[in-house]
Formats: C-alpha cells, structure tokens, sequence
C-alpha cells in the first residue's frame, strides 16, 4: 500500500459525506447503499465514522460528471478512466468524482460495480494512494469481484490502520483480510500448475501468476479478474494439446479455457474423466504429451486416463511411488515441460525425467523467481 | 472472413500512451519541437509504469504495456499523486 505523501489525513474521525447528484444507471436506492457500503468498508477496520447530509459542504462530496467537469482533471469517455478522488485537505479534498460515461451497476458483473469503484475511490479520500499489491482494493485498475463475498484484503487494512489505527469498537470476529500469495514465501504450496500456449501458470489461493518463459516476465493476477466463473483455491489444472483446452478442476467440478477465453459448455463434471464416483477430489492432474495420457493424482494413487481412446487405462489406480518412484509425499500439482515431469509436494518440487527417473528435487518457486 | 482487426496504428498507439504516461505518470505536455527531450521523458515515465505493474522495465511501448495502458482504471495518478 502506500499514503499521500505529507500529511495527507483527516484529523477527526468523524467524517460527513454527500451525494450531490445521481446516474441514470441505478436507481437511487442502490447509489445510496452502494455509497453507505463503500464507506462502512472502511469504517469497519477504523475509529472513522461518516454521517450522511442532505445539503450544504461534506467532507466528501461525492458526484456524477463527464467530461470536463470543471475540476482541472477531465474524464475521457466511457472505460478508460472510470473515477477519481482526492486526498484529505481543505476544500476539494475528499471529494469523489464518478465518470458518468460509464455503466454503473449494482449487482450484475458487467460493467463496473459502483460499491467496488467507489470503495477504492474513498481509499484516496482518507489518504491512500494506489498499492502495487494486485491483489488489493487500491490498486489502479478495475478488476470485479464478487460484491457479496467481498472482504477487503489485508494490504488495503494494513494501509488505512497505519493513518488511523484499527476499530476501537471492535465487536467479535471478524472475516480474515485475505492475504495476496507471494512468491519469495519459502513456505509457499501452490494449488495447481500447468501450461497454457507456452506459458505457465502457477495458482494460488484467489490468484495465479502467468509465467511467459520466452519474455522472462511473471505477473500475478486474480483469478476473477480473468475468468469470473472460476473459483479461488482451485484443486488442479492441465493444458490438453489435443483440445487445445486447459482444464481447471476443483472438487467435482470441471471448467476449460480456450486460450485466455471460457470454453462454452462448462462447467462439466469430473466424470468426464470416467473416474470412479467415489473419486470426489483430486490433487492434482499431469498430461503427458509422449502418451496423450492424463494422470490424476488423487491421495496417494494416480488414475490414468488414455485421451484418445476416451477411457481409463487398466491396470490402474497405482500408487504415486510405483508410477514416480521416490515421491513419498502427497502431490499437490503438476506439469510437464519440455519433456519433464514436475511434481509439487509442499514446499518442493520433484523434477523426473526419461522413465520417471527423480533428477532433482528443487524449491517450488523454481520457476516462479523472487 | 472478415479481415483481421487491425492493431492500433503506431500513432494510436502513441496517443495512448502519453495521455496515460500524461494524466498518471506525470508526463510533462512538451511541444513537438523538443524531440529530444521528448522521447527522454517518455522513456522514463514508461520505466516508472513499468515498474508499479511489475512489467519488464524497457522504457519501450511494447504490448504487454500497452495492454495495462487499456485496462479501465482509477483516475489518481500511481505516482506524483
């Protein structure tokens, strides 16, 4: 996170705020609560406290323009520049403004959601400026999340408590600010690993970092702000070169990408795989491209599926050991790449080569450079 | 069958990113005349972009950069705010 430099906060904690004007996108209603929820947001993890007027100057002023809007600072027509707000001083500062050349929604998730925009825009009213965490509620672009689970993320917390402190009026607990994964954790065990045209991509809790070997660049996104469909926490992921498909599988359920685009039909279930119906989970998947065989990892054992005959392979379910001797602990995901076989377990990744031969065993951020 | 959208031409491209690196990186408006000086400036303020998004630090308008540039987003500058 990161505050205005200099001095750049309120000195009271008791803040008013007014909605000068509306958009022709929402009812007045859903403005209202969109505006009341932004702010209680950040009322909820700080001794602030905002109180509604119906006339006369608030501290925050909150208004709907296009265009110039005669703060110095023009709007640009729909998308771009959805919104801006200004830092905590005499006057203008506080106030937000809202580019009425958008869509506003209260609920759907196309165009932008006006509880979300407005709640990083009031971030810049009590004196943060955009965090580098993507992760967090203030960083500069617009990514939709669902509004209904939404918790704000501990960066964003961690910011505003070093301007304000925490809520002194505390009551019971409170949803845990969720935490941005960070590559240089040693600690860190991912969820899945695959390929996807080239590039790998490493999931993580909300998030997966895009690895693009050829450019050496890895960025970190949420997973919503791509595909919003998908669930956090995915259990395992694999690219089929066949289908030109990646497959994202958590519990019984089967998503696909079509390069970065959802596949039409999904979600489908796991039995699309003719597991057994006892298998509910697996912890991971590894296509082999020698074979055209995908592997599901599921607890100690791996079920074989032959891609082209469209059926598991006999002889299976066989214990991880017997199929990639020497991996003792339970697969947590998987890949291949350029002809060996990554197997994550904890904190550490096995690497096979020809015949499933254990080459090394190296840290799981191997690809993933701090 | 429809032709290939085209990229952005180079100056779409242009326009793009110094009203961006403009309203949010503090690209100082400079005359055509200081080319120069221009393209120095230009460079420096895409590194600084570069960097906040974790970006590879070329100074150059390459796609990936470009990309971030079209994302919608706040209007608070991410640095000089």
């Amino acid at each position: 996170y990161s505050t205005f430099q200099g001095d750049y906060k309120w000195k009271k904690h008791d803040l008013t705020y007014r909605i000068e004007n509306y958009t022709p996108d929402m009812s007045v209603a859903e403005v209202d609560d969109s505006i009341k929820r932004a702010l209680q947001l950040w009322a909820d993890v700080t001794p602030l406290r905002f109180t509604r007027l119906y006339r006369g100057t608030a501290d925050i002023m909150i208004s709907f323009g296009v265009g110039d809007h005669q703060d110095g600072y023009p709007f640009d027509g729909p998308n771009g520049l959805l919104a801006h707000a200004f830092p905590p001083f005499e006057g203008i500062g506080g106030d937000a403004h809202f580019d009425d050349d958008e869509k506003f929604f209260y609920r759907s998730p196309q165009g932008y959601n006006l509880f979300l925009v407005a709640a990083h825009e009031f971030g810049h009213s009590l004196g943060l400026e955009h965090s580098r965490d993507p992760g967090a509620l203030m960083y500069p672009t617009y990514i939709h999340r669902d509004v209904d689970t939404f918790v704000l993320p501990k960066d964003d917390v961690d910011g505003i408590q070093s301007l304000y402190g925490p809520n002194p009026d505390e009551t019971g607990p409170r949803p845990t600010p969720p935490v941005t994964p960070n590559k240089c954790d040693p600690k860190l065990v991912l969820d899945a690993v695959t390929m996807l045209r080239g590039e790998i991509m490493f999931f993580k809790d909300s998030f997966f970092w895009r690895s693009s070997p050829h450019r050496g660049t890895v960025e970190q996104h949420l997973i919503t702000g791509f595909w919003p469909e998908i669930p956090g926490h995915i259990d395992a992921a694999f690219e089929s070169p066949l289908e030109d498909k990646v497959f994202i599988i958590k519990g019984e359920k089967v998503w696909a990408l079509y390069g970065y685009e959802m596949a039409q039909g999904y979600p489908k279930s796991l039995s699309m795989f003719r597991l057994p119906r006892k298998v509910q989970k697996v912890d991971a998947v590894l296509y082999d491209e020698t074979s055209y065989k995908i592997l599901f990892f599921v607890n100690k054992q791996i079920y074989s599926y032959n891609e082209e005959q469209r059926r598991l392979e006999k002889g299976y379910p066989k214990p991880v050991e017997v199929v990639f001797p020497g991996m003792k602990g339970k697969v947590t995901a998987a890949f291949q790449y350029q002809g060996f076989n990554y197997l994550f377990s904890g904190s550490k990744m096995f690497e096979f080569g020809a015949y499933n031969k254990l080459r090394r065993v190296l840290n799981n951020n191997y690809f993933l450079p701090c | 069958y429809t032709s290939p959208i085209a990229p952005p031409a180079d100056e779409d491209r242009e326009s793009i990113a110094v009203n961006y690196l403009t309203q949010l990186y503090g690209l100082p408006n400079q005359s055509n005349s200081d080319t120069e000086k221009r393209s120095s400036g230009m460079s420096l303020r895409l590194k600084e972009m570069q960097q906040f998004f974790r970006l590879k630090v070329t100074g150059k308008l390459d796609e990936e950069t470009l990309d971030v540039m079209k994302k919608p987003r706040c209007g608070v500058p991410d640095v000089a705010a």
